[in-house]
């Protein structure tokens, strides 16, 4: 998983 | 998840409560932006699709839930329920003129060309600009219920609250979303003219009117 994505936020 | 992040969501859940709130108990939405409601109603549908392929966590779905009911709400209230009490004459900005733009730049500028991922990036592009037209109708109107202002400033620190966030992730988790940082700052630079004028007046007591 590319950990430079803001996915895990609102 | 740190203390920044966990109060920018707060944050950002109290501006959408006070404002289903304050339409609800006043029966009325006059001051508001249908345009902008929309839009954010928008956002939040474009950005939360993952709901359904990606669990992060109770916190994540709960709060996705939460945002995207409260959000249809206050737009069927504004054009369904209190539809009389809408202000649509001052309510002129031109939505489209955002909306173009914004879905152009998320084809053109994205992690990733995917459905999924270029929806994600427009609701990001589009949340930094969604309040222009709320911002423009109190410039037209000159002024906005206290209650209003209260309403701005707790969605305008919400993304202020996200940016000292990713300061914080960038040292300790190496952490970094370039086009979520870049619209988080020009978001919160719009709000940067209220917020002044939100601390000088509100405040101090003062409603929030413009000089003519």
């Amino acid at each position: 998983k590319n950990k430079n994505k803001a996915k895990d936020e609102l | 998840m740190n203390v920044f992040r966990l109060t920018g969501d707060l944050s950002h859940l109290v501006a959408i409560i006070l404002l289903l709130l304050k339409i609800w108990k006043t029966r009325s939405c006059a001051g508001i932006s249908g345009k902008s409601q929309v839009m954010f109603a928008l956002v939040f549908t474009t950005r939360y699709l993952d709901l359904f392929t990606n669990f992060i966590s109770p916190y994540n779905s709960v709060m996705k839930v939460i945002y995207l009911g409260c959000s249809y709400a206050t737009v069927y209230m504004i054009y369904m329920k209190f539809k009389a009490s809408y202000d649509g004459n001052h309510d002129t900005f031109r939505a489209e003129f955002l909306i173009i733009p914004v879905g152009g730049l998320a084809f053109l500028v994205n992690h990733e060309f995917t459905p999924l991922e270029i929806l994600w990036t427009f609701s990001i592009y589009l949340e930094s600009v969604a309040i222009l037209p709320q911002l423009f109708m109190i410039t037209k109107t000159g002024e906005a219920e206290t209650i209003t202002t209260h309403y701005l400033f707790a969605l305008g620190l919400y993304r202020a609250l996200y940016l000292i966030n990713w300061i914080w992730r960038y040292y300790f988790e190496g952490f970094f979303d370039l086009i979520a940082i870049v619209a988080g700052c020009v978001q919160t630079i719009l709000y940067c003219d209220f917020f002044y004028l939100y601390i000088t007046k509100v405040l101090h007591g003062k409603k929030l009117s413009l000089p003519a």
